[in-house]
């Protein structure tokens, strides 16, 4: 474990708590996409299945549990809870379109063809590109709440941080995992245009919106 | 056997 590793943890970990939190106190979800908040919970109950058989450390179990908890809290709030504020309209970006190739993708590319390898796989693939229904929300919409673009930059910064993990781990443990990291690169670039965005505007105090 | 490094990692 290395410093850019544990910020990355809390960074992930302070990106789903601004997420529940905004939804609890305004009683609302309305900018948020359920779609992919879904994807965020099949991300992390596929890749979390070694909860079952294999045991890494405490810290590791209870993040895993935090992490799953939260993720299966936010959907329950958006589509039973608070679900008359759910902005389905907007929220129409086709999930399957994502699901079914990164499915497909985790069954020709892994590095051991057994279930739990396939599945971990996919989470990691998944992960990459399940953010896109909600920049794809904004994008339609033209804007987003103030306290939905800090859930974003703590969502990117997590993976902008894993990547210098993997750096630092690549030079000093020499260990490195070629799938996680080419999704991890992908996943960091679905982010760098939000990133300009929320440093251009957002930090100068002014709402995120785009040009019509 | 070269493990995943997603294993020890979220």
């Amino acid at each position: 474990m290395n410093i850019f590793r544990l910020a990355g943890d809390l960074s992930h970990l302070a990106a789903i708590i601004v997420l529940l939190l905004k939804i609890w106190k305004t009683r609302s979800c309305a900018g948020i996409s359920g779609k992919s908040q879904i994807l965020f919970a099949l991300v992390f109950t596929t890749r979390y299945l070694d909860l079952f058989t294999n045991f890494i450390s405490p810290y590791n179990t209870v993040m895993k549990m935090i992490y799953l908890g939260c993720a299966y809290a936010t959907v329950y709030l958006i589509y039973m809870k608070f679900k008359a504020t759910y902005d389905g309209n907007h929220d129409t970006f086709r999930a399957e379109f994502l699901v079914v190739p990164v499915g497909g993708l985790a069954f020709l590319v892994n590095h051991e063809f057994s279930p739990l390898e396939i599945l971990w796989t996919f989470s990691i693939y998944l992960e990459s590109v399940a953010i896109l229904p909600q920049l794809f929300m904004i994008s339609k919409t033209g804007e987003a709440e103030t306290i939905t673009t800090h859930y974003l930059f703590a969502l990117g910064m997590y993976r902008a941080l894993y990547l210098i993990n993997w750096i630092w781990r690549y030079y000093f443990e020499n260990f490195f995992d070629l799938i996680a990291i080419v999704a991890g690169c992908v996943q960091t670039i679905l982010y760098c245009d939000f990133f300009y965005l929320y440093i251009t505007k957002v930090l100068q105090g002014k709402k995120l919106s785009l040009p019509a | 056997e070269q493990e995943s490094a997603g294993k020890d990692e979220l």
